[in-house]
Formats: C-alpha cells, structure tokens, sequence
C-alpha cells in the first residue's frame, strides 16, 4: 500500500520521484512541484518548460587577446584531461590553430596522459620541465602560444577539491598569470562536472564560482546512467551557462549542450 | 543547510509530548528530506522511512514521556546499522589473496589500488595494471608502485594475459597479495560487464571489490545494482570522503548490494585509506 503523507504532494508522486531520481534536489523539487499545483493543464510538459527554462541561459563566446586562453577545473576525476583532449580537437576541426598546455604538475601519469591525446589530434603541447610548478608550466604555454601565433590555448589542471583552500588558492595564482601576460582574464574558465555528482555538485559551483568565477559549466559521463540533474539548481542558482556535454571516452565525444534534449532524457 | 536542518528537526521533535499521527508524518518528512539532501536514494529513503515509521508507532516511543529524544537515537541507530553496526575487515589469508577493484570512470580505482598496497605492505603485495585502454593508466599504476615500493607488472594487449602473468610472476616471487586495477567502465556497457564477469571467472578473486566516489548523487543504486548482479560485489571502497559530500551513497549501496564497505578513501595520498565506521559515517550523513 501506498506510503502517504510524506511527499511534497500525494497527487504528484511520480513527477517527483522523476524530479529527486534526477538529483534535482529537494529544495528546487518542492518548488517546482507547487508550482505545478497550481497548473491545471499537461503537468508534465509545465515542468519540461520549467525545467528548460532554467538551463537557458546564453553561452556567448568571448574574445580578449590572442591566443584566445580557456582553462579547465573540477574535482577529481570529473574527467578533465579527457575533455581538454576533445575540446582541442573541436575546436581543431573548426578550423582553429590549438596548442594544450598540461598544467597538471601533481598527479602521476597526467602529463603523459594528456601528452597522449595531444598525438592523437596531432597538436601541440606544452609540457611542464623539471621542478616547474603550475603557474610557471602556464606563463610557458602562454608564451609559446602567443610566440606561435595560436588561436586557442587550452590548459589542464590538476583535479582539486572545493574544500582544499591552497589548491583554490593554487588556481587563483594560475589566473593571476594568465591576466598579468595576457594583458587580460582569460577567455572561459569550464568547470567540469561528472553528471554521477549528487548535491555536493552545487557546492563546487558554488566555490569554484566564487573564488575562480568560472564562466561556463560542462558536463561529463552523460552516456551513463546519471541524468546529470544537478546541472538545474546549479543553473537556477548561478546562472552559468553549460556549453558542453561530454558523452563518452572518444576524442568526438563531446557536443553542445542542448536543453531541450538534455531535460528530455530526464524524463524518459 | 544540513546541520541546520538536522538541528531544528531535532528541536521539533524534542519538544514533542506524546507523538501524534500528524506529528510522526512530519517528523518523517522531515527526515526525507534530511536523507535525500545527503544523496541517499530516493527508494532506499522510502524503504528506510517505512521501516522508522514502525520504530516510530512502537510502544517504546508512544509510552514515553521524551518520544523526541528516541526518534533521534532510533534515526542514527537505523542508519548505523544499516551501514553494517561495525567496521568489516577484509579477510586475508597468509596463504595467496587476490583482490580485484573495478567501478565506474573516475571513481580513484588506480589510487585505492596503490593504497591497499601500502596498508598491506606487509604481504607483499603486487600491482596489476588492467587497464589497456585509458591514455597512461598503466603508467599511473606504475609510478604509485614506485613510490609505495611494491612490485608491478604493466599492462599487456590484453587483460587475461596480463593477469596470466602476474600470477605466475606472483607465486614466483611469493607476493601474497595480487591487487588488480581494471579499467573504469559503466555498469550498461555489455561488451565491458561481459568482461569483467570473464575476467572475475578465470582469476578467481578472493574479493571482488567495487569502488565508488563518494560525491555520486541517486546513480549510485544503478551502479550497485548492476555490478552485483552482473559480477558480484563482495566489499566496497567509498573514496573522496575527505570533501564535504554527506556520503549518503553509502547508505544506498550498502541497502541495495549487502556488500559491507571496507575501506574509505580521505585523500590522494598512499596513506589516505581509512577504515569504514558505520557510526561515523551515520553521523555524517545525518549533518
Ligand atoms: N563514459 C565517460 N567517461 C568519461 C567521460 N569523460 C571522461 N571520462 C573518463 O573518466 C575518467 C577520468 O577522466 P580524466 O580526464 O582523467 O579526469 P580528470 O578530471 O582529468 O582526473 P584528475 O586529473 O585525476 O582529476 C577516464 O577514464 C575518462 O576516460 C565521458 O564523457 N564519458
Ligand atoms: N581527494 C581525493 N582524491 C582522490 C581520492 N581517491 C582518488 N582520488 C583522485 O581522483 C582522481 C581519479 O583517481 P584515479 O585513481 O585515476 O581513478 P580511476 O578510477 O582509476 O579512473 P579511471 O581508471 O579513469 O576509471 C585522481 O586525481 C586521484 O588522485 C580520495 O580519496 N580523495
Ligand atoms: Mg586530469
Ligand atoms: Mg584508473
């Protein structure tokens, strides 16, 4: 028998458990449950249209000084290095000139891994010497790319969780480079979230927004089975746009995000 | 927001005489929603809520003239031992102990593989890398191997020959514990599942162990549901608890799979395994 009484709303148990399932949240569910109280037309469909609404918020791509400088961020094994390798290789087959840089001077094997990708696409990257540390991997790349006359720069960094004040730290040194021999902040600062991550998904948004202000959001491991639900309340919250979703381990695994496909699937 | 909403529940129901129906549906809604703000499963919630719910009308909590007091230990005592009551040991033989780590992509299996060599240090452990297909993985494996100062053999084309290997190089050199890292792969890719179901048939580990990140949101129950029944789950290592994720997925992968968690991981270093304290865990769960 039916467990009533605990429920935002009895009558709509099932598009609430669609919604929680999603890692929507309790906060933003209640709401959106109340509100569609109040609708007396197809619920359903009033929600997909919340919930588009939501994540509609405007990517413009930007433009300060050449190279055009993008830096990637996230916690541990969101799948960073993986997304930099298909991010250079979009914007190769768009006709861009890419150099990567892997300023991840930490972890084992990083180097070697997004070296690895680099010879896939057949691109350039800048490698970290002996005894370097990010900052000074990332003057480097910017050097080379301005000295080559790059169009795009891209740079991984080391996975770091919000909770780790100096690695935060650590990336708002990187910046402080990139502005000081750039003349300007860099173009888009991506934080890259695994669609799997529960409510602690808003925390790192929320950190990373505030102390780096990263200017777009995208998503990872979309072709699980994770719909990747958080992406609203850090939408909702944050107003940062997702410009890309990652749906796969292959260099082409990686398309723009599209919020009427992406609410879609939730409901399916 | 979770400790705060933990404290005035907590408050509420304190301040609660006798317990009427209206005040234990609230109360349990409340609890949904603290549960659910820690990433437990929306399922595992109802279940766990129909259980309390029970506790909740019992003749202990409708007799007493504190009923708030009780709901609050018999919350924490649910969660604890739903978590398993007590921490669980990995039984290791002084014989020859294989242990097979596999999970999702990301999850840290590289990194735990390396920490289960130093905390059993003592059996000379060896390092397998599986791992054939992500860029360097074996390399990974490779470099924590050194640093921890264990034995290590690299990815082969092939993840039978190289288990093949390293079990022959293992009863060589008396290593007595063989920990093989797999490739992350997603419990609905069937060509992966199959095999890793192939693999677990052949090598025959003494535990088969799934790790997950313990940020994952409502996609951990798929994960546990999956692996076990398609593999068979004999423990699980929770890692990236050093955050502050309320690691909720405990709790789902714990209801769904009856697997025990063994190990936490708190951090990047090869020291950074801990062992699994239900009651730790519950109190962090419950904010
Ligand atoms: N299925 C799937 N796997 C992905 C996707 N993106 C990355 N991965 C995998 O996720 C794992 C981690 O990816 P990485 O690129 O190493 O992640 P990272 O954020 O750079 O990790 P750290 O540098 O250690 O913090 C790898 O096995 C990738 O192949 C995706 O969109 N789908
Ligand atoms: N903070 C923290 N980071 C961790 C922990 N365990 C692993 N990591 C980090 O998480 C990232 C991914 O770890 P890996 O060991 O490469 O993960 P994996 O499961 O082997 O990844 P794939 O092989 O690509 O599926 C790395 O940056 C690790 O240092 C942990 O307990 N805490
Ligand atoms: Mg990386
Ligand atoms: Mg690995």
């Amino acid at each position: 028998e039916k467990f009533r009484g605990i429920f935002f709303s009895d009558n709509l148990e099932e598009l609430e458990e669609i919604l929680l399932s999603a890692d929507i949240g309790t906060q933003l569910t209640q709401k959106l449950i109340e509100e569609c109280k109040k609708f007396s037309g197809d619920k359903k469909e009033f929600l997909k249209e919340k919930l588009i609404n939501i994540l509609s918020i405007p990517y413009k791509e930007r433009f300060f000084s050449s190279p055009k400088v993008i830096l990637v961020v996230g916690v541990n094994g969101s799948g960073k290095t993986t997304t930099v390798g298909k991010l250079a290789y979009y914007y190769k087959i768009n006709h861009n000139d890419v150099i990567i840089a892997s300023a991840d001077t930490y972890r084992d094997a990083a180097t070697e891994q997004l070296k690895i990708w680099a010879e896939k696409i057949n691109t350039e990257i800048v490698l970290s010497q002996k005894g370097q540390d990010s900052a000074a991997v990332v003057f480097d790349a910017i050097q080379s790319a301005q000295k080559r006359k790059k169009d795009i720069l891209l740079i991984d960094t080391a996975g770091r969780l919000h909770t780790r004040k100096e690695l935060i730290e650590e990336l708002k040194k990187i910046i402080r480079v990139i502005n000081k021999i750039k003349k300007s902040k860099p173009e888009e600062i991506f934080l890259i979230i695994d669609a799997t991550v529960g409510q602690n998904g808003i925390e790192q948004a929320k950190v990373f927004k505030d102390e780096i202000d990263i200017t777009g959001i995208i998503i990872t491991k979309l072709d699980g089975t994770a719909k990747g639900g958080i992406l609203i309340p850090i939408a909702y919250e944050f107003k940062l746009p997702i410009c890309y979703i990652g749906c796969g381990e292959n260099i082409d695994d990686l398309i723009p995000f599209s919020p009427e496909d992406f609410v879609k699937a939730i409901f399916e | 927001i979770i400790a705060d909403r933990f404290i005035k529940l907590q408050r509420k129901i304190l301040g609660y005489g006798r317990l009427s129906q209206k005040e234990i549906s609230d109360t349990l809604r409340e609890i949904r929603i603290l549960l659910l703000d820690a990433d437990v499963n929306y399922k595992v919630v109802g279940e766990f809520l129909r259980s309390l719910e029970e506790k909740l009308k019992s003749e202990k909590i409708a007799s007493s003239l504190k009923p708030g007091e009780l709901v609050i230990v018999e919350l924490y005592k649910e969660i604890v031992k739903l978590l398993g009551e007590k921490p669980t040991k990995l039984n290791l033989t002084n014989q020859f102990n294989i242990l097979c780590l596999f999970g999702l992509q990301g999850t840290g299996k590289t990194t735990t593989a390396a920490k289960l060599a130093y905390y059993y240090k003592e059996k000379k452990p060896l390092l397998v890398a599986c791992d054939p297909k992500r860029p360097a993985a074996s390399l990974q494996l490779q470099k924590l191997a050194e640093r921890v100062k264990v034995d290590f053999i690299p990815v082969k084309e092939d993840i039978f020959t190289t288990a093949k290997v390293a079990l022959e190089f293992a009863k060589k050199n008396n290593n007595q514990l063989v920990l093989f890292d797999t490739a992350g792969r997603l419990h609905i890719d069937e060509e992966l599942m199959k095999e890793l179901k192939e693999f677990k048939e052949k090598i025959k580990p003494n535990y088969n162990l799934l790790v997950v990140d313990g940020m994952v949101g409502q996609d951990a129950v798929n994960q546990a549901k999956e692996f076990n029944e398609k593999i068979g789950i004999d423990g699980v290592i929770i890692t990236k608890m050093d955050g502050d994720a309320k690691g909720g997925a405990c709790l789902s992968i714990r209801a769904v799979s009856k697997a025990p968690i063994i190990f936490i991981g708190i951090g990047e270093k090869i020291d950074d395994l801990q062992e699994f304290h239900p009651d730790r865990i519950a109190s962090r769960i419950l904010g």
